[in-house]
């Protein structure tokens, strides 16, 4: 899958 | 969602609510640096300038309106409120702001994930994020006290970061490929600058005396 990203972050 | 990053949400959420209340209901924002205000703004601004085009849950957009209604509130009221922008002391509150903004800006366009205009302004944000309390540190440091409303708000703000480290460390070890330098260095400084206002604060609580930061 896509590489986890931060900007699920605030 | 882990119960780190819930909390420095929550945690964040009612640092900028303990200082919107404090500014709405004693009209005042004695010993509250606008520079840092409007840092905080251009932070949110550029943080979230995906809210439109990324959804990533109810909480996550509801959130962000949040803190952009509320950055941007407390900035409103402390430059155009009748009442509030008097007891704004402008001619403490000198920090060159401008100054923080054009290095991360510069650091975002060398230092970043993805070189894209989205990628970059948020590297942006995470890096002005990291420096924002610089001028309400140095106000802090100039008028020599601090009520504990200001330092509640400083206090919440340097938990929410420290909070979001546990965060990063739980999802490193949970999550495969979790890895992202450039969120964790920034978020790391952010925290260290705090570091020694939480041992003032820390040391006026347990001696129970005003808080006195040094010269």
């Amino acid at each position: 899958g896509e590489e986890s990203s931060t900007k699920d972050e605030l | 969602m882990n119960i780190f990053r819930l909390a420095g949400d929550m945690t964040h959420l009612a640092s900028v609510l303990v200082l919107l209340l404090k500014i709405h209901t004693i009209k005042s924002c004695a010993g509250v640096s606008l520079k840092t205000q409007e840092l905080y703004a251009i932070v949110f601004a550029t943080r979230y300038l995906d809210i439109l085009t990324s959804f990533v849950s109810i909480y996550n957009t509801l959130m962000k309106l949040i803190f952009l209604g509320s950055s941007f509130s407390i900035v409103w009221y402390m430059k155009y409120h009748k009442t509030v922008r008097r007891t704004y002391d402008r001619d403490q509150d000198t920090f060159r702001h401008w100054f923080l903004m054009l290095p991360c800006l510069l650091l975002a366009l060398l230092i970043h994930e993805k070189f894209t205009f989205f990628e970059v302004l948020w590297t942006f944000s995470l890096y002005l994020e990291a420096v924002a309390i610089l001028p309400q540190l140095v106000l802090l440091q100039r008028t020599r006290n601090i009520d504990n409303l200001t330092g509640q708000y400083i206090f919440l703000l340097g938990g929410y970061r420290g909070f979001y480290i546990l965060n990063w460390i739980y999802r490193y070890f949970t999550e495969p490929h979790y890895v992202h330098w450039i969120t964790w260095i920034a978020g790391l400084v952010q925290t260290l600058l705090y570091a020694d206002f939480f041992y003032y604060y820390f040391l006026s609580w347990k001696n129970n005396k005003k808080l006195q930061l040094p010269a």
